[in-house]
């Protein structure tokens, strides 16, 4: 059965999307099935993998909020071994709709159930917020991957985070585990990357993943050709990482 | 009476919380009286400005749900003429718990009306969310900064952006008004930083302020010292850039 990862961090700008969308791209190219799930109103992991939200009609959603079929939402992506369940513009009235909704925290987990046994892994986009979409992603996911950005408000968010996911452990989903920490953006020219990374090794030691993700422009221009990293670019230092990264996940324990 | 300013967008970094507390201290060294709200659960406007919101026990959250005066919970910053309405802890449970409330859209407005006679401006650092924390920030602000990184996702989700607000001008703040476009983090040395430039211009023209704010790392370095960047180093280039957007927003148009 499929090992679910939600990608969060409440700090906007962390690399989230950027690390759903390579990592999945990476674990695909190992031949693992991979679905990829858009839970963040904005739709930038659909429009990097070229599904603007806009044009969508049917998605993330309509599945937790409707009674639209997981199948029917799903999407190929063009990339063997890749699918996209996308976001659609409605998404952004979720969190305010899912307060009064019964079991409002296990709305995705109860959707995906059906498909769970279809692929070997679910990577979660979140949006930057512990909300109810959030939430979701965290009673549904088995392990939590935190992309930190090496800047200092990044670090301040951490703890918060990580008190989180031990208070959703302890009441929600007792089976959640905090897979690893990805460093991203790392620029080794800058002192406050190399001290805010030395921070976090300190504190969190073998929870910090040993790969690094550098800041690397190519990367942000991916999205504009509706690409992953790893097809507009495959050389480049953010592409080797990604794929670095995907090795170092598939050979780490999960909780399943 | 005071002018209010929210600072926002849905799109996670793009430089709200750092032109909130830069602009706030550039407008107090143009002797404006000013009040920072943080309005973002992170709490990083408040920690940029040394208080740590785990550590404070009453701010935006008591003002807007709990029934404290807000004049007991604002604070001074050691910065004359710049006073900080903090976050507190338990504004991380707010959107959730405001979705019940009476009035839930105008509880900021609300609060903030018997101060508003004392102060010349009013900054609101949002979360990057169109929830309803950010809702309060535009019933109850008159003009809207919108800080724009040059990047990709941050382009997309600016149509976005701009639907809200025009939607939140015709149900509920009829005098809400886009004072102005900010492109921060701008390198340039990248293709990609002045390609969304150019494009932002082409299609908003005059929205788009003419002070850029460029990539520098004495900037992300301030917070960790507790300190705007005009504090941390009044020469950088981040600072001077600052001081430029405050002597152009006091020259611009504002709705009252
Ligand atoms: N390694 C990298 N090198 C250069 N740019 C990067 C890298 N990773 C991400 N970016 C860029 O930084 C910005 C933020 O990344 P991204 O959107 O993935 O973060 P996020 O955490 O998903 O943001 P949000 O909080 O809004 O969901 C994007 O414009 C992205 O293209
Ligand atoms: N001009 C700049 N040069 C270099 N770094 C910057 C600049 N502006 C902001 N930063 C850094 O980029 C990161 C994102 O900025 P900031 O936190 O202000 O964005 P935000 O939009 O408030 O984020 P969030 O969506 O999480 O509220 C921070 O680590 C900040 O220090
Ligand atoms: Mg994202
Ligand atoms: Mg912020």
């Amino acid at each position: 059965t499929a090992r679910i990862l939600a990608i969060t961090n409440q700090k906007g700008g962390v690399g989230k999307t950027t690390t759903t969308i390579n990592l999945a791209t990476a674990l695909a190219a190992f031949k693992k099935k991979t679905l990829l799930v858009d839970l963040d109103p904005q739709g930038n992991a659909s429009t990097g993998l070229s599904f603007h939200p806009q044009e969508r009609r049917i998605g993330t959603y309509e599945v937790v909020l409707g009674d639209i079929d997981i199948a029917q939402a799903v999407v190929t992506t063009g990339i063997p071994d890749l699918w996209l369940l996308p976001a659609s513009p409605d998404l952004s009235g979720a969190e305010i709709e899912l307060v009064n909704q019964n079991e409002r925290e296990y709305r995705l987990k109860v959707a995906l159930e059906t498909v769970m046994s279809y692929y070997d892994y679910i990577l979660i986009d979140c949006p930057p917020a512990l909300g109810l979409l959030t939430l979701n992603a965290l009673t549904t996911a088995g392990n939590v991957l935190i992309p930190l950005q090496c800047e200092y408000y990044a670090l301040e968010g951490l703890s918060q985070l990580i008190k989180t996911i031990m208070r959703i452990r302890q009441s929600l989903n007792s089976k959640l585990e905090i897979l690893g920490i990805v460093l991203t953006m790392f620029d080794k020219r800058s002192g406050l990357s190399s001290q805010v990374a030395e921070d976090v090794r300190q504190t969190l030691s073998d929870k910090v993943l040993q790969t690094v993700i550098p800041r690397n422009v190519r990367v942000s221009e991916a999205p504009s050709h509706g690409k992953p990293a790893l097809l507009y670019d495959i050389n480049c230092l953010g592409s080797q990482a990604y794929i670095k990264l995907a090795a170092e996940i598939l050979k780490r324990k999960w909780s399943t």
